[in-house]
């Protein structure tokens, strides 16, 4: 474990914390996309497979809990709350998210480390997750200005995977024989999709007014 | 890298 990769988990926990909090307290979901929460609770189904099998810590395993559930958890809010889904906004949250899942499965079938069943998924969740963003990224682009939780959600969820980035840099240069292009490159192109998010979000930090990003 | 080594990383 280091610095960097502590910084990712925290944030990405926080990430979580900030949506449950906000769909949890004020019982809405608006600008949220229900499609990039169901990507997410994906992701966490396949890469986390290893749960029961393979156990590396306490904390490895809480913290696979704890993106299990708030994931679920989140989706079920959405689709089934009796308030919450009344704010789900299903006629913007129109991307097709499952032109995303059926070619990450094929790229995953073609390009991974090992052709075995848990590893092809392992794949599939590292490419699925580079992606699963843009259902929401589309969605705030639609709905023009967004509340701040929902900023902060989504801006906290791409720093983790640039803390990530610095993680691995870190491991390379102090592990021999660290090497992992997969999650490398699925990583570096999933922060490049935040690209403009970062750029928006920035500016209206420091004009200090409400984030829009152009339609 | 040993491919079957544990994914220790979220």
């Amino acid at each position: 474990m280091n610095i960097f990769r502590f910084a990712g988990d925290m944030t990405h926990l926080a990430s979580v914390l900030v949506l449950l909090l906000k769909i949890h307290t004020i019982k809405s979901c608006a600008g949220v996309s229900l499609k990039t929460q169901e990507l997410y609770a994906i992701v966490f189904a396949t890469r986390y497979l290893d749960i029961f099998t393979d156990f590396i810590s306490l904390y490895n395993t809480f913290m696979k809990l704890v993106f299990l559930g708030s994931s679920f958890s989140i989706v079920w809010y959405m689709r089934s709350h009796k308030i919450v889904r009344r704010s789900y906004d299903k006629d913007q949250d129109t991307f097709r998210h499952y032109f995303l899942i059926v070619p990450c499965l094929l790229l995953a079938m073609i390009i991974n480390e090992k052709f075995t069943f848990r590893e092809v998924l392992w794949t599939f969740s590292l490419f699925l997750e580079a992606v699963a963003i843009l259902p929401q990224l589309v969605l705030l682009q639609r709905t023009r200005n967004i509340d701040n939780l929902t900023g902060q959600y989504i801006f906290l969820l791409g720093a983790y995977r640039a803390f990530y980035i610095f993680n691995w840099i870190y491991r390379y240069f102090t592990e021999p024989h660290y090497v992992h292009w997969i999650p490398w490159i699925a990583g570096l192109l999933q922060t490049l999709l935040y690209g403009d998010f970062f750029y928006y979000y920035f500016h209206s930090w420091k004009n200090n007014k409400k984030l829009q990003l152009p339609a | 890298a040993a491919a079957g080594e544990l994914k220790d990383e979220l």
